[in-house]
């Protein structure tokens, strides 16, 4: 999937 | 973290600085897009509304809280403080023909169709074309001050460097994000031409002049 959902970056 | 994502973040945070001070400084807002940094305040507040509920670092906070009063005080300036050199006439995009597309867009195309995440969504698709207004305002006056070629130098690389960490963490921890990754590489597209003639004129001391 496109997923990636960890919202560490600006 | 990485080099490219740190090298990003700081020509973020210069370029804030950079407009900040040229408005401080000019005591002039003129050549400045208003409409470009309402998107821009609009993609920040979006974007982090997890600001106390995901604490991710405190470097990570800082800077959340630090481009969001920028941004705001970019507004503050432009809109109340130095409104009378404001040049309403040279910026005149419409904002609903940016807002309307990224909101349905981000209700379509999202990594999850909740709240947060769709607002997320949202201010990605938002900050991609964020910069047009300026871009559009830019070609209309036919020139820009060096301080504010400088400034879009700055903002254009900024994303591009996310670019290369985006590419970086694909082959360092196999994390990609394809929204992310697709929006910002339109973001940096639209300042194509702006970096040919910002490399080609601004930086061999010749005014920044668009072919009208």
């Amino acid at each position: 999937a496109t997923k990636s959902m960890n919202k560490d970056e600006l | 973290m990485n080099i490219f994502r740190l090298g990003g973040d700081l020509a973020h945070l210069l370029a804030i600085i950079i407009l900040l001070l040229k408005i401080w400084t000019t005591r002039s807002c003129a050549g400045i897009s208003g409409k470009s940094q309402i998107l821009f305040a609009l993609t920040f507040t979006a974007r982090y509304l997890d600001l106390f509920t995901n604490f991710v670092s405190v470097y990570n906070s800082v800077m959340k809280v630090v481009y969001l009063a920028a941004a705001y005080a970019t507004l503050y300036l432009m809109y109340v403080k130095f409104k009378a050199t404001y040049d309403h006439n040279h910026d005149t995009f419409r904002l609903e023909f940016l807002i309307l597309p990224a909101a349905g867009l981000a209700l379509i195309i999202n990594h999850e169709f909740s709240i947060i995440e769709v607002m997320w969504t949202f201010s990605i698709y938002l900050e991609a074309v964020a910069i047009l207004p300026q871009l559009f305002m830019v070609s209309k006056t036919g020139e820009a001050e060096s301080i504010t070629s400088h400034y879009l130098f700055a903002l254009g690389s900024y994303r591009a460097l996310y670019i290369v960490n985006w590419v970086y963490r694909y082959y360092s921890e196999g994390f990609y994000d394809m929204i992310a990754t697709l929006a910002g590489v339109v973001q940096t597209v639209l300042y194509c031409d702006f970096f040919y003639l910002y490399i080609t004129k601004v930086l061999k001391g010749k005014k920044l002049q668009l072919p009208a």
